[in-house]
């Protein structure tokens, strides 16, 4: 059984709808630690790997573990029939086939109850290897989804390089070429802008910029984004949330 | 030219 509250719904909107785009049929599996869904984009070029942990809900209970097979689309639309402000309850019994989502105002004269459909998904899951990462960069989020905007418009693909002066974004396209390079840096009024770096050694890799600008919508979510690469693995970019995460796991393009 | 790998050649299914 699964009982659990968020003092606004907006918390569980936000998260949905910047993974929405990537995914379709996940299972979200409750336990007592939280809420956790690992699921593959369709071209199996980006892992969304989502942790809720209990201590981020106002009331949490899952005495018994619960699978919700569900569409994350049809979450998505649900959830769009709450206001931000309002109490969520996700509710489901030990093997049920439904999610019980109910929203209620603070003043609690007005509340909606939505059954959604749970089904059996048998999702393939992938074991995630502890990996030593060359670089880490944590940098203003909103920076990182800006700066891929603009490249965007000149290739499908960025190429990141970091190493000791900074990290830079390049792309190359017919109309030309153009690239950002950062500076580590300090930024003592407000730290979400801070530049900070990691490195055992350089590491640069490509990435396709369609997904990235998916991933980078999880930027609401979080001020800052940890990325980490290594050379030819895949890159680990991280929003950290209240308690817990949205992580991507990301593969590169490699010259041919 | 580049190729986009696929995740399936870096992680093991469970």
């Amino acid at each position: 059984m699964l009982e659990a509250k968020l003092d606004a719904a907006s918390q569980l909107k936000k998260i949905v709808e910047a993974i929405r785009d990537m995914l379709g049929e996940c299972n979200i599996e409750c336990n007592e630690t939280g809420l956790a869904l690992q699921s593959l984009d369709k071209s199996h070029i980006v892992l969304v790997s989502l942790l809720l942990g209990s201590d981020g809900f106002s009331e949490y209970r899952c005495d018994r573990g619960v699978t919700l097979g569900l569409n994350i689309n049809s979450l998505a639309t649900v959830l769009r029939c709450a206001n931000n402000d309002d109490i969520l309850t996700l509710r489901s019994e030990d093997r049920a086939n439904e999610l019980i989502l109910t929203f209620e105002d603070s003043k609690a004269d007005r509340i909606s109850e939505f059954n959604l459909r749970l089904m059996d998904i048998d999702q393939e899951y992938l074991a995630i290897p502890e990996t030593e990462y060359a670089a880490t960069v944590v940098m203003s989020a909103a920076v990182l989804q800006r700066t891929l905007r603009d490249l965007s418009a000149l290739s499908e693909a960025v190429t990141i390089e970091i190493d000791k002066e900074g990290i830079r974004f390049s792309a190359e396209g017919d109309l030309g070429k153009g690239s950002t390079h950062f500076k580590p840096c300090v930024d003592m009024e407000n730290a979400e802008n801070s530049i900070n770096i990691t490195l055992s050694e350089p590491v640069s890799l490509s990435f396709n910029l369609q997904y990235f600008s998916n991933i980078t919508k999880a930027s609401s979510l979080s001020s800052t984004v940890t990325l980490q690469m290594t050379a030819g693995m895949p890159a680990q970019i991280e929003y950290k949330l209240p308690s817990g995460h949205v992580r991507y796991y990301f593969a590169p393009k490699i010259e041919d | 030219a580049t190729k986009q790998l696929s995740l399936d050649s870096f992680y093991k299914s469970t």
